[in-house]
């Protein structure tokens, strides 16, 4: 199964993760 | 021959189990097959593309499989109870193969959970996810497939070089059925300022809202998180309370073509579409929170197929996302238009929706590939428009078959 989000956001956005990265629930994605 | 036609006593015996097992599985294959024959030419993305099975020939032979026939049978064959001493054998090893935590699910005695089913869909003690203070948070446990922002093109990047549409993805225009109204649970006071961002309704309306008293019907026995206020107080408060988010064609027009279809929306001026793909593997905690503060205002029920999604496979069949069965929630965020789409796959076709116990998916008769079925969540919240699903909180999961 798999999650996707598509979500807007100021073109600042910055990612907390990077493909291949194991996340758990509540880990930050980005800010 | 004639007199042989006409002398020859008939004689019928039973078919053995076997055959008659091959001859069924060949039926719903025949049944497929035709199936797909009449959906092969269904315009799936918005764009006008007629989307078809591609890929390597391992492609083509799942494609010829009965997948939702097999997902449904898995899901029946995991419901049932096994008995008592089994379990903690059965569970135990299927822990060790695919790597399960044992000592953070909730309850932790292996035998409490009567079917595979039970312990795939299992909870998490509190505090065994903690939830981080930045915007966004991952709404499940799994690896990060693929992330970026959306170009102009309206275009997700599924691997390096192989896009699907946007709007196939989300769904453009309006469903092909009624849109339904599903019966939602009373709401529990939310008390998140970042409500207060996304209508600018005053906050000390929004911690009114709902009924206080009151506890869902259907809500899960102990989410993993408990809901808590949230405060947010540090937060820039990018408008003042009150004021309307105003959403310029015209901006958006200049910016390309950004805009938002799905929800009439179009991106606010200095903003851009993001996206992130979480895959969730078999040993991983399978229920999902919100990733964010935000107002769900509908749900799109995708009809599909159940491919696997595990990233062998999504790195060899394109458009996987948008011909698997999915729902697309919908809604708002403190920055604009927010989304949130659980995909299924062959092992785990029902996604569920806590607050929402219309949904039915991976269904024995569903609606041809391509068209989806809209609900509207706006009774939720007659302040927010929709369904208030608090960053952290439990918003449902998936289940085996």
């Amino acid at each position: 199964s798999t999650i996707v989000l598509v979500f807007e956001a100021p073109q600042r956005w910055e990612w907390s993760v990077k493909p291949g990265e194991k996340v758990r629930v509540g880990q930050a994605l980005g800010d | 021959v004639a007199h042989a036609w006409r002398t020859t006593e008939t004689k019928w015996y039973p078919l053995p189990l076997a055959v008659g097992a091959l001859l069924l599985v060949g039926l719903a294959w025949k049944h497929e097959y035709q199936r797909r024959r009449r959906e092969a030419e269904v315009t799936l993305s918005g764009d006008g593309e007629v989307l078809k099975l591609q890929g390597p020939w391992q492609v083509h032979v799942l494609g010829a499989l009965p997948l939702r026939q097999l997902s449904r049978l898995w899901g029946w064959l995991n419901s049932h109870e096994l008995p008592l001493w089994l379990r903690p054998y059965g569970y135990g090893f299927y822990a060790w193969l695919f790597g399960v935590n044992l000592e953070e699910m909730d309850p932790a005695d292996l035998s409490a959970y009567r079917s595979l089913g039970e312990f795939f869909y299992r909870g998490l003690k509190d505090g065994a996810r903690p939830i981080a203070g930045t915007e966004l948070v991952s709404p499940s446990d799994g690896t990060v497939v693929h992330l970026g922002e959306i170009q102009a093109n309206r275009r997700i990047e599924q691997i390096k070089g192989v896009t699907y549409s946007l709007d196939a993805l989300l769904g453009r225009g309006q469903s092909s059925t009624p849109v339904l109204s599903p019966s939602l649970p009373p709401r529990e006071g939310t008390q998140d300022s970042a409500f207060a961002e996304i209508n600018g309704i005053p906050y000390s309306l929004i911690s009114l809202m709902g009924s206080p008293s009151s506890k869902p019907p259907n809500a899960p026995h102990r989410p993993a998180t408990p809901i808590k206020a949230q405060d947010q107080g540090d937060r820039a408060i990018h408008q003042p309370v009150g004021e309307k988010v105003h959403h310029s064609v015209q901006v958006a027009q200049e910016m390309g073509a950004q805009a938002v279809t799905s929800l009439g929306h179009t991106v606010r001026e200095g903003n851009s579409l993001f996206y992130i793909v979480v895959y969730l593997g078999p040993g991983d905690y399978h229920r999902f929170h919100s990733p964010a503060s935000w107002v769900v205002e509908k749900r799109r029920h995708f009809s599909g197929e159940l491919f696997s999604v595990n990233p062998w496979l999504v790195s060899r069949l394109p458009n996987l996302f948008v011909l698997n069965e999915r729902v697309a929630l919908l809604g708002k965020w403190r920055h604009g238009f927010f989304s949130f789409i659980p995909v299924g796959a062959t092992n785990v076709g029902s996604i569920n929706i806590s607050f929402d116990t219309d949904l039915r998916t991976n269904a024995h008769s569903a609606p041809p590939v391509g068209t989806f079925v809209e609900a509207s969540y706006s009774s939720a919240s007659a302040l927010l428009g929709g369904w208030p699903a608090v960053k952290g909180e439990e918003m449902g999961g998936f289940a085996l078959g």
